[in-house]
């Protein structure tokens, strides 16, 4: 992903449960796309990383520069999906589990 | 609400044990071919595929029974304890499977084939209704367990699956602490009741919404069953002990390696320019105004010197006195 522009936005990223040893009691799916957020968002933000109002005046504010120690707004989620989780619970009972917040659906600059 | 699930409280069901049990042995493994293994993972197929919240829920709880012979009447266990406080139970159903009542087959009439004539004797007929009770006790109780209710289940004509609501039994074992479930199968015969192959094992589905999985690091709380920071790697732990610190003046205190008693900021020689601060720890709340642009304090021994000596303060002061005594030095 060198090639992709620095700009705010999302990211491939495959997590496998195995990675991260919880593939013993997690039954499926044994991955998921989780994507990530990176990226700059400079000044001027352009609507492509969804700048929200916040973000937009914090990045003037920074710009101007009167106020010192002001960061530029965070490359961050901005919509999430869940992710249905089948797994063994401490009694070797099966669980499934809805997870919100899970994948990355967008990215945003806030 | 609750319609979306698969199967409605009461309702007669018939799952084809061939593929999905395959199916849910590929992924739940070899030993886990029983019908609740197949059902959860219908389940699972069904809300990924949807990837909505299920029924207003969030979870499902699968609970395998373990069978006890109690007077040689079949009672199975169930072991509810894993349900959690946050998880707000919506419905509760029983699956069974319903053995078909024993009809005559034409290889079960205990005649001649070919004697027409012959007076045939049929098998005698399956119960034609079985009982279950279901009772609740606490955990390590010796009692029996308190009455919680009882059902009639009608076998179908051919044999299925059943699901019956227990939601209201459920409910008020788990209002009363009472989270072992018993069910007991009475079909009223003389003889022993005999018990079902594994596959056939009666279960329980519980749905519920779990209040606490928007909570932040919910997946953790479930899912990570293990000490990111084990016990030989100290370094870790006390990072994440400084992090979750409620007090984290105190703990810098003690972790300052100067010296203590002479009234200065602990920790002030190790602070970098730049070194980030945790989010609830404002900068200018240490740093006011005026001091903002501290220079690097000397060592202890330089500041008792300092008071010694009648030079004023400045950055070098060692060069400066250097230099003035090599002026002096020049003009003698």
């Amino acid at each position: 992903q060198w090639d992709e522009p620095r700009v705010c936005a999302r990211r491939y990223l495959k997590v496998d449960f195995a990675d991260i040893g919880w593939n013993e009691w997690v039954i499926s799916p044994k991955s998921f796309d989780a994507y990530y957020c990176a990226g700059a968002c400079e000044f001027p933000m352009p609507k492509i990383v969804r700048p929200s109002n916040h973000a937009t005046i914090q990045s003037i504010v920074r710009a101007v520069g009167i106020i010192p120690g002001i960061p530029e707004p965070c490359c961050v989620p901005d919509k999430m999906n869940s992710l249905g989780v089948l797994f063994l619970d401490e009694n070797r009972n099966v669980v499934l589990k809805v997870y919100p917040n899970m994948s990355v659906e967008t990215c945003g600059c806030r | 609400s609750h319609s979306s699930w698969p199967l409605p409280p009461a309702a007669a069901y018939s799952l084809q044990e061939s593929t999905p049990g395959d199916a849910a042995a590929a992924v739940l493994g070899p030993g886990a071919r029983d019908m609740v293994a197949v059902h959860m993972l219908q389940l699972y197929e069904k809300y990924s595929r949807r990837g909505v919240q299920p029924g207003g829920g969030n979870t499902v709880r699968s609970f395998r029974a373990r069978l006890e012979v109690v007077d040689q009447k079949a009672v199975y266990l169930f072991n509810l304890s894993s349900i959690q406080n946050s998880e707000m139970i919506l419905t509760a159903t029983f699956h069974f499977y319903s053995e078909p009542p024993r009809w005559p087959r034409a290889r079960d009439v205990l005649c001649k084939p070919r004697a027409k004539s012959a007076p045939c004797r049929l098998p005698p007929p399956g119960p034609a209704r079985l009982h279950v009770l279901f009772r609740s006790l606490a955990q390590n109780a010796a009692t029996q367990g308190l009455l919680r209710g009882a059902m009639a289940l009608v076998p179908p004509p051919r044999g299925l699956w059943q699901a019956k609501d227990i939601s209201a039994i459920v409910k008020a074992a788990r209002r009363d602490g009472e989270l072992l479930l018993s069910a007991q199968l009475d079909s009223g015969e003389r003889d022993p009741w005999v018990p079902r192959p594994t596959l056939h094992a009666p279960y329980i589905l519980v749905y519920a919404n779990d209040l606490a999985i928007s909570e932040p690091n919910s997946v953790a709380v479930t899912l990570q069953r293990y000490d990111p920071f084990p016990a030989g790697d100290p370094a870790p732990r006390a990072a994440a002990t400084r992090n979750s610190s409620a007090d984290p003046r105190v703990r810098r205190a003690a972790q300052a390696s100067g010296p203590l008693q002479d009234n200065e900021l602990p920790g002030l020689d190790e602070l970098p320019a730049r070194m980030p601060l945790a989010p609830h720890f404002h900068k200018q709340e240490l740093w006011p105004g005026p001091f903002r642009a501290l220079k690097p304090r000397p060592a202890r021994k330089e500041r008792k010197r300092k008071g010694q000596d009648s030079f004023p303060s400045t950055a070098s002061q060692v060069l400066d006195f250097d230099e003035k005594t090599m002026q002096k030095a020049r003009r003698r």
